[in-house]
């Protein structure tokens, strides 16, 4: 399972 | 999510909403650099890939609509709009903006946190961004003179900025293993090119006098 995209920022 | 960064994002949406309030009430551009809008609007292109793909949350997904769409539509109204785009001042709007889209993207090429298409273009996008108010800057030092919006514009741009720096601090101490050198050099030069014209603009400010940049 893809660890969550690091980028949650705008 | 915590409270700089949510103040950052409502900044940056004002910054957005003030120009696009300006240019469809007063239907004119004078003084906004096109070569900017179009740098802005390639920068949520280029970060906003995974717009489809990785949902994040509500909030996430509505902003990055709210950024492409404003920022696009901004770029169509100087561009297309019959009356927008007579005060369009394209003699004084010459910043050579595409000598930094490349620079930007050899750079993202070389320095990134992974070596995929979407990081590479995530992190064109931050290196682009840091540099995208370079032509606003040169109009306005150009033109001198600069009206209350388009200073409002490129102030509350700035501090969004700042305040995603805040963000970055409170969440390097609040998260183990935060750690984003790139965000975070590329987000403190952006917010470095600014300061010049923040001195300015408080000095004007303070001094109740119309802003003067120096040339």
């Amino acid at each position: 399972e893809e660890q969550p995209q690091g980028h949650d920022e705008l | 999510m915590n409270i700089f960064r949510l103040a950052g994002d409502m900044t940056h949406l004002a910054s957005v909403l003030v120009l696009l309030l300006k240019i469809h009430t007063i239907k004119s551009c004078a003084g906004i650099s096109l070569k900017t809008q179009e740098l802005y609007a390639l920068v949520f292109a280029t970060r906003y890939l995974d717009l489809f793909t990785d949902y994040i949350s509500l909030y996430n997904t509505l902003m990055k609509l709210i950024f492409l769409v404003s920022s696009f539509s901004i770029v169509w109204y100087i561009r297309h709009h019959k009356i927008v785009r007579r005060s369009y001042d394209k003699d004084q709007d010459t910043f050579r903006h595409y000598f930094l889209v490349l620079p930007c993207f050899l750079l993202a090429l070389v320095i990134n946190e992974k070596f995929t298409v979407k990081e590479i273009m995530w992190t064109f996008s931050l290196y682009l961004e840091a540099v995208a108010i370079l032509p606003q800057l040169v109009l306005l030092q150009r033109t001198r003179n600069i009206d209350n919006l388009t200073g409002q514009y490129v102030f509350l741009l700035g501090a969004y900025r700042s305040l995603y720096i805040l963000n970055w601090i409170y969440r390097y101490f609040t998260e183990p293993h935060y750690v984003h050198w790139i965000t975070w050099i590329s987000g403190l030069v952006q917010t470095l090119l600014y300061a010049d014209f923040f001195y300015y603009y408080f000095q004007s400010w303070k001094n109740n006098v119309k802003l003067e940049l120096p040339a």
